[in-house]
């Protein structure tokens, strides 16, 4: 009928306000809003309904939708947190909230130990833990005989398995990270603290004080 | 010596954990 008014803002399903995200995240307001932006670029990416599905989160990270990777796929479940096999926008902010540079180690320790716990048995065990090297190994087409992956594998819960169980529990998984704190080099993103350069959002706020 | 590697650093370079491509244009 050509009234649309262009004041009229149709935000995508599930979305939420950027002054209650930023409350419970490291971001502030008009980062949460660049991230809506970003959000909006991805959840219409392939399936337009402005919910992040599978396929766009794989496009997004390997610029393939039918890329299967088991790390990918462990991020996007922990993202999921209704675990509905779409990640809306609350969720997204909340979830990368935990890669943002000024979150604190603890809660990316916390997430990282959710990411390698694949069963959800509240350890990681041996099994999990070589899966996971032959994911990284067939990733990346390296090769390594069975003997060296074992032994990877070994060495690594000689340290972290303190107790010699045969799992890596949660106190165990901390201490581990604090010996070896490259481990988590990637659960630190520095573009969260540029993104509203990269996504400037246009929407003007009475109140932009974005102090810390 | 790769057997010296730590198994979670190297898990750690997967693409798959690397959000940053997701902030690519």
């Amino acid at each position: 009928m050509g009234c649309f008014s262009s004041k009229q803002i149709k935000h995508t399903p599930g979305y939420e306000d950027p002054v209650l995200l930023a409350s419970e995240t490291s971001f502030t307001v008009s980062e949460v809003e660049a991230l809506y932006e970003l959000f909006k670029k991805l959840s219409f990416s392939i399936i337009k309904d402005g919910l992040i599905h599978k396929e766009e989160f794989q496009f997004a990270l390997f610029r393939n939708s039918n890329k299967k990777n088991l790390f990918a796929d462990r991020i996007f479940d922990l993202f999921d947190v209704k675990r509905n096999g779409v990640i809306e926008f609350g969720e997204f902010v909340r979830s990368l909230s935990v890669f943002h540079p000024k979150t604190p180690e603890s809660e990316k320790t916390a997430f990282a130990f959710r990411l390698y716990d694949l069963r959800h048995t509240g350890s990681i065990e041996r099994v999990e833990l070589k899966e996971m090297v032959l994911a990284l190994l067939s990733e990346s087409d390296l090769h390594l005989s069975e003997d060296i992956v074992e032994a990877i594998v070994d060495n690594t819960f000689k340290q972290a398995d303190s107790n010699g169980d045969g799992k890596i529990d949660e106190e165990e998984w901390k201490d581990f990270v604090k010996r070896n704190p490259a481990i988590l080099k990637n659960m630190t993103l520095p573009y969260l603290v540029d993104i509203t350069m990269s996504f400037p959002s246009f929407v003007v706020h009475s109140d932009t004080s974005d102090a810390d | 010596r790769p057997s010296l590697m730590n198994a979670f650093e190297l898990i750690s370079t997967s693409q798959g954990l690397n959000l940053s491509t997701l902030f690519e244009k």
